[in-house]
């Protein structure tokens, strides 16, 4: 089962100006990190649950909480997945969508089934660890609700030598 | 070479291609260029002087002297421009990059700084910011939120209820940046919003600062009894800046529905497979 408790505690205690300026000791800052990551797992769990109630379906969720640096292992390795984004805001946003994923071309649909505009964009950098790729789309998310967006890896066109055909721009 | 630029609907950012720094900012909706430099400063954190044995560290922030060091005076730079993003990626140092992003439809500028690990082998505390200069006239004033509530108007070397005899004329006018941080001469605004709580100020007219990181070796004396030096994870920082340029008298609008936005940002969930599209309805 899940709970939101811990976190809550975890950020109530977060708030003292030891966590939010650094003026504690290390030892104290590890023990803020360890609180916080106590809470965020059955956080988390609460979260799957009501998503999945929401849904109409159980699925196994996974939160990305190293997408700010370009770290998602689901996103990474898999060749079909959905992408849930939750609005936390009483009015209607429209965001982007950053995941790092692998090199490839990618199908990206809306709640509806329909095509929306993506794009892999890779970095000028030759370290491929440190940046991979990234997908990006335009999520359109209504007022404190969800929008799932689907996403799946397409075959790459392979030219062949007897039947030349023209290369499809990458228009998706 | 010609200058280069990011631009979408409502934003052009233009970059100078000598130094690969930021130039100039233009908002298209109301036909507002505003000329502005940004780059990263390191402070040299103070272990005492003359004046006081107070050391900078974890409660104190006390450089050394008042001009802050570039951390380069240019970057290197790499485009990027596809139909959903253009980036500018800024490459400073070895452990100071930053990319500027520019979304279609988007009113601000993003600006997204790596800051670390801040190198200490020189034995020189360092106190890394964020600066942007301007031309904007604005006498002395500038102004940060309270806790992303009230906006607080400050005044360099001032104080509104007593004399204040100003000994410290860079920490003297540090001021807390929960959420924002603004200068406008009455007709344009520049305003930054941040990611996290930071320090900010305006030590000239036109300029405004906010300290990304920082990385010391004395303990300050304030009862920490540690010096504000992380190793591990806590030696990188990754963070974002958005910029936006506007009538001073329109500017609220924007930056507080931004902020909005900053604050309570969308969560996302993965799940693997295919599954059934969810229905809005």
């Amino acid at each position: 089962s899940g709970d939101s408790a811990p976190l809550n505690e975890a950020m109530a205690v977060l708030q003292h100006h030891d966590a939010v300026s650094g003026t504690s000791r290390q030892h104290v800052a590890n023990d803020y990190a360890r609180q916080l990551a106590a809470g965020w797992g059955p956080c988390e769990v609460l979260l799957s649950n009501a998503l999945a109630r929401l849904r109409g379906f159980k699925d196994h969720f996974t939160f990305c909480q190293q997408l700010n640096i370009s770290i998602c292992p689901l996103s990474q390795t898999a060749a079909r997945f959905q992408v849930i984004v939750y609005n936390p805001l009483g009015r209607k946003v429209n965001w982007m969508v950053r995941l790092p994923v692998s090199e490839g071309v990618f199908v990206v649909k809306d709640p509806n089934g329909r095509t929306v505009p993506s794009d892999v964009v890779i970095f000028p950098s030759s370290d491929s660890q440190a940046h991979p790729p990234e997908l990006l789309f335009s999520a359109s998310l209504p007022a404190l609700g969800f929008s799932t967006y689907s996403v799946a890896q397409v075959p790459r066109w392979k030219p062949q030598a007897r039947a030349p055909q023209p290369i499809p721009r990458r228009s998706w | 070479s010609p200058a280069l630029t990011i631009e979408n609907e409502h934003i052009r950012a233009t970059f100078d291609p000598d130094t690969g720094l930021l130039m100039e900012i233009m908002n298209m909706n109301q036909q507002l260029l505003l000329p502005v430099r940004q780059t990263f400063f390191w402070y040299n954190a103070s272990i005492g002087d003359n004046e006081s044995d107070q050391a900078s560290g974890a409660y104190i922030f006390r450089p050394n002297q008042q001009k802050p060091l570039p951390v380069s005076r240019w970057a290197q730079i790499h485009l990027v421009k596809t139909p959903l993003v253009q980036e500018v990626h800024q490459n400073f140092s070895a452990w100071c990059s930053q990319v500027v992003r520019l979304y279609p439809g988007q009113r601000h500028l993003e600006l997204e700084w790596s800051v670390g690990p801040i190198p200490v082998g020189d034995t020189w505390g360092k106190e890394v910011i964020s600066r942007f200069d301007t031309p904007l006239e604005t006498k002395g004033r500038f102004y940060t939120d309270s806790n992303g509530r009230e906006i607080l108007e400050r005044r360099r070397d001032y104080r509104p209820t007593w004399k204040l005899n100003q000994t410290e004329p860079v920490a003297g006018n540090y001021y807390p940046v929960n959420t924002r941080i603004y200068i406008t001469d009455g007709n344009m605004q520049l305003t930054v919003l941040t990611d996290r709580s930071q320090g900010g100020s305006s030590l000239r007219d036109g300029s405004l600062e906010l300290m990304v990181h920082r990385r010391l070796l004395k303990d300050d004396g304030r009862g920490v009894s540690e010096p504000l030096m992380e190793n591990g994870s806590g030696a990188w920082v990754r963070g974002r800046h958005l910029v936006l340029l506007d009538t001073a008298q329109a500017a609220a609008a924007g930056h507080r529905l931004l902020a909005e936005q900053e604050v309570l940002a969308p969560q996302v969930v993965l799940a693997p497979g295919g599954g059934a599209a969810y229905n809005l309805g």
